[in-house]
């Protein structure tokens, strides 16, 4: 463990908790999409299928229990809490999760670091978490008004991918044998599809002005 | 050591 991957890991559960403030507190979920948050609950179930089997650490256990139980609760409340769920414009989200599912999946059964079932789950959930946020890509380009709980929540995942790929480069040079070309270069993509935000974000940021994505 | 598929990042 070093300190870009305690930073990532730190920085995505963050982003967790901003969003289940907002859930909570505030008792809404607009400008959030379902569709990116569904993605994530099945990336985390399919990627954590070694939770009983692999132990690596406490920490590790942990984390992937509490990304795990926030990203179906946090589904949950989107669908179904009575007050959260009125808040939801389904109208606006309107990406179709097949059209990022089905490609990840195939894509997975061709590159992965084993033909077994969990290896290519695993793969699957790596190359669908570098997409899933897409969804609510286009649904912040759609959104008027980003209120700052979310543009916050966006950033959070951002920084959470370009931390990981400095404790990629880290791991590189310290360790022996760590190549990862799968988790590399999906990785490198998934935080590449930020760097739009990311723009706009700091230009906002900047002029002390509302975020706004152009259409 | 070859870590072989253990998946130590989450």
């Amino acid at each position: 463990m070093n300190i870009f991957r305690l930073a990532g890991d730190m920085t995505h559960l963050a982003s967790v908790l901003v969003l289940l403030l907002k859930i909570h507190t505030i008792k809404s979920c607009a400008g959030i999409s379902l569709k990116t948050q569904e993605l994530y609950a099945l990336v985390f179930a399919t990627r954590y299928l070694d939770i009983f089997t692999d132990f690596i650490s406490l920490y590790n256990t942990t984390m992937k229990l509490i990304f795990l139980g926030s990203s179906f609760s946090i589904v949950w409340y989107i669908r179904n809490h009575k007050i959260v769920s009125r808040s939801y414009d389904k109208s606006q989200d309107t990406f179709r999760h097949y059209f990022l599912i089905i490609p990840c999946l195939l894509l997975a059964l061709l590159v992965n670091e084993k033909f077994t079932f969990k290896e290519v789950m695993w793969a699957f959930s790596i190359y669908l978490e570098a997409v899933a946020i897409l969804p609510q890509l286009v649904l912040l380009q759609r959104t008027r008004n980003i209120d700052n709980l979310t543009g916050q929540y966006v950033f959070l995942l951002g920084a959470y991918r370009a931390l990981y790929i400095l404790n990629w480069i880290y791991r590189y040079f310290t360790e022996t044998h760590y190549v990862h070309w799968i988790t590399w270069v999906s990785g490198l993509v998934q935080t590449l599809l930020y760097a739009d935000f990311f723009y706009y974000y700091f230009e906002s940021w900047k002029n002390n002005k509302k975020l706004q994505l152009p259409a | 050591p070859s870590e072989g598929n253990i998946h130590d990042e989450l």
